[in-house]
């Protein structure tokens, strides 16, 4: 059998015009 | 007394009972092995996951041209029989501090690499990889990158840690196995959006991370989307 596993990360940072 | 019709009765119905029994003991056994199993290989799951969790929330962002900043966050192809596999994560962490400077004006160092990737010649591991002793920067937003990123994995410099050895193959066409990984990266708003905002009202109508945006800043989120595959 198989086991599909998700996962999700995020880096959030200030940009400048 | 019991006629020999009644005990022959009496005896199949016990060995028909034994015979239930046996069957209900191996499905018992084999219910366990399976649990067993999954949580296993949940275990192994979660805890890539949880590396690559740690590794892009401490990512580091840099600008060493003015204006344009990096976050150090990329997924380098890996072409298998003439089909595209985003099966290579890189993220610059550092020591783990990367995230409280930003933006860092500098170039990422080789050394401060982490790259999450299956095994080399043995697909059913996923690897963690970094370079202790490589020397020389490295630039996310270089033409050359990914080949970079390629020479660097293949090099003696990559030391690499095995997080799970249970990752599921796929068979390609022509018979090579390759790790059931993905990396997707999703920007939000993307460069090219950011780029394209030139005046200020194109820039606050951007569809910025949580609705941080102001007249001349705003807050990009760059989202990192794993699926594997592991084997029970």
């Amino acid at each position: 059998g198989s086991l599909p596993l998700f996962g999700s990360a995020s880096r959030r940072y200030l940009v400048e015009r | 007394a019991f006629t020999l019709l009644e005990l022959m009765i009496a005896l199949t119905v016990t060995s028909g009972l034994v015979v239930i029994l046996g069957g209900i003991m191996t499905a018992s056994a084999t219910a366990q092995r399976h649990t067993e199993g999954v949580a296993t290989a949940i275990s192994h799951g979660e805890t890539a996951l949880r590396r690559v969790r740690t590794a892009v929330g401490s990512a580091g962002v840099y600008e060493v041209s003015a204006g344009q900043r990096i976050c150090g966050i990329a997924v380098v192809p890996t072409t298998v029989e003439s089909t595209t596999l985003p099966d290579t994560l890189v993220v610059w962490t550092g020591d783990g501090s990367l995230a409280d400077g930003d933006p860092l004006e500098r170039l990422p160092l080789a050394s401060e690499l982490t790259v999450f990737a299956p095994g080399v010649g043995d697909a059913h591991r996923i690897d963690e990889i970094s370079f202790p002793s490589a020397t020389g920067e490295v630039d996310f937003a270089a033409a050359d990158f990914a080949a970079t990123i390629r020479a660097l994995v293949a090099s003696a410099d990559a030391v690499r840690t095995r997080l799970t050895d249970r990752l599921r193959r796929a068979e390609m066409p022509a018979g090579t196995m390759v790790g059931a990984l993905r990396f997707q990266i999703i920007a939000q708003p993307t460069d090219a959006e950011i780029a394209a905002a030139t005046d200020e009202a194109s820039w606050t109508a951007l569809n910025w991370a949580g609705g941080f945006g102001g007249s001349s800043t705003g807050l990009q989120e760059i989202s990192v989307t794993t699926e594997l595959q592991l084997h029970l």
